[in-house]
Parts: structure tokens; C-alpha cells; sequence
């Protein structure tokens, strides 16, 4: 999604 | 969110709690390869540079200040700190890292997922991450013989990975448009180290007694 870019783990 | 990425996230604590109390009551770092901790907080440092402008939630934000820091203390310890310096030993804990992040780097730079420079860090960190348990094993594969607490911090970053990669799967199936082959990829790679120690973990383990896990 957007910026996050499924960067939503860590 | 979901409970193998929660239980994996509380297992990756875990192995620090682990990793930090026996290096700050065992005052002693012996077993324990700085290579990897220097590595592991490599990782970190490049991967949460989004810290400044990615929010995705207050969970997020906050493990990710938790992991640096801790990462970040475990080494400044074992490099800094008395006695626990002292009982880092430079010739047993030798890995070439160089021969890590090179490629690594190299990687991050040709197969990333946006071209931009946060994205070849990102892609860096994430195959990074994959192959900073090495030194580690390497350390533990010359001891022959784990302590008991190193034992089980290896293991809680075992599982800290295997829950990971049945959360990918859960997600694959749960979710249209989740896809990241880099982190799919790099997170097996990974998983696959652990398996041989698991093997002599489960084995040590399984007779109930704290037998030493031994590694051939």
C-alpha cells in the first residue's frame, strides 16, 4: 500500500 | 496481523531477553560469536531506516527502536564492556562477515523492489538477515558442544523464522494482493540453516535430560 509497500513486517 | 507473525515477533524478543541476560548475569559472552550480533544489528539499522517515514502501526514502530537498541547494546557488551569482553575470543569467533555483506550488498543493489536507494538497503537487510546466524553456527560447530542457554537462544531465532514463514503462507492465502518474493526467498533460505541445529537441539532435548546439545 503506497510508501509502505507491504513493508509492514519486520 | 496474525498469530504466527505475533508468536514469531515474541519469539524474536525472546532471543534477545535470552541472549541479554546471559551475557549481562553470566558476565560472560563465551560461546556467543559477535560476528553475528554485529551483523544482526546491521540489519536492523539498514532495514528500520523507514522508522522516519513509514508509520504502519505503534507495534511496529516500537519493536523496531526495541531491536535496534537491543542489537546495538549486545554488541557494544561484548566489545566494550568488562569482563564480558574478555571473554570474547577473536580466533574462535573468525568468520570472514566481509564474505557476507559483500554479496549481500551486491544483491540488494541488482534484485530489490523499487530501484530506489531505501529499497536496495531494505532488500540488503532482508538477505543479510538471512545468513547472519552463520558465524554463530560456525562458533558452535568448532565448540562441538552448546551451553544450555545459548541452546535455547538459537532456537527461540529458529522459531522466531519458522513462525515467520507460516505467516507468509497464511497471508498468501488470506490476502489478494500480498507478494514478496525477496522476503519469501531470503526468509527459507534462512529457516533452512536452523534445521540441522534443530535437529541436535531436539535430540539433546528430548531425553528430558539438559544433556549439552552436541554438534559433530
Amino acid at each position: 500500500a503506497g510508501r509502505l509497500r507491504g513493508k509492514d513486517e519486520l | 496481523m496474525n498469530i504466527f507473525r505475533f508468536l514469531g515477533d515474541m519469539s524474536h524478543i525472546l532471543s534477545f531477553v535470552i541472549l541479554l541476560l546471559k551475557i549481562t548475569q553470566g558476565k560472560s559472552a563465551a560461546g556467543i560469536s559477535l560476528r553475528t550480533q554485529e551483523l544482526y544489528m546491521i540489519v536492523f539499522c539498514s532495514r528500520y531506516l523507514d522508522l522516519f517515514w513509514n508509520f504502519s502501526s505503534l507495534y511496529n514502530s516500537f519493536l523496531k527502536v526495541v531491536f535496534i537498541a537491543c542489537s546495538s547494546a549486545i554488541v557494544y557488551i561484548i566489545r566494550f564492556k568488562s569482563p564480558q569482553k574478555d571473554t570474547w575470543n577473536p580466533e574462535l569467533d573468525n568468520f570472514p562477515i566481509q564474505y557476507l555483506i559483500g554479496p549481500c550488498a551486491v544483491a540488494g543493489l541488482l534484485i530489490n523492489q523499487d530501484w530506489t536507494p531505501f529499497e536496495m538497503i531494505w532488500a540488503f537487510s532482508i538477505y543479510l538477515e538471512a545468513v547472519a546466524i552463520l558465524p554463530q553456527l560456525f562458533l558452535l560447530q568448532k565448540q562441538g558442544e552448546v551451553e544450555n542457554l545459548t541452546s535455547h537462544y538459537v532456537a527461540a531465532l529458529g522459531a522466531y523464522r519458522g513462525l515467520y514463514l507460516m505467516n507468509w503462507v497464511y497471508r498468501y492465502f488470506t490476502e489478494d494482493d500480498y507478494l514478496q518474493r525477496i522476503v519469501w526467498f531470503a526468509g527459507t533460505v534462512q529457516t533452512g540453516l536452523y534445521i540441522d541445529f534443530f535437529y541436535h537441539y531436539y535430540q539433546s532435548k528430548r531425553g528430558g535430560l539438559s544433556r549439552p546439545v552436541k554438534l559433530p
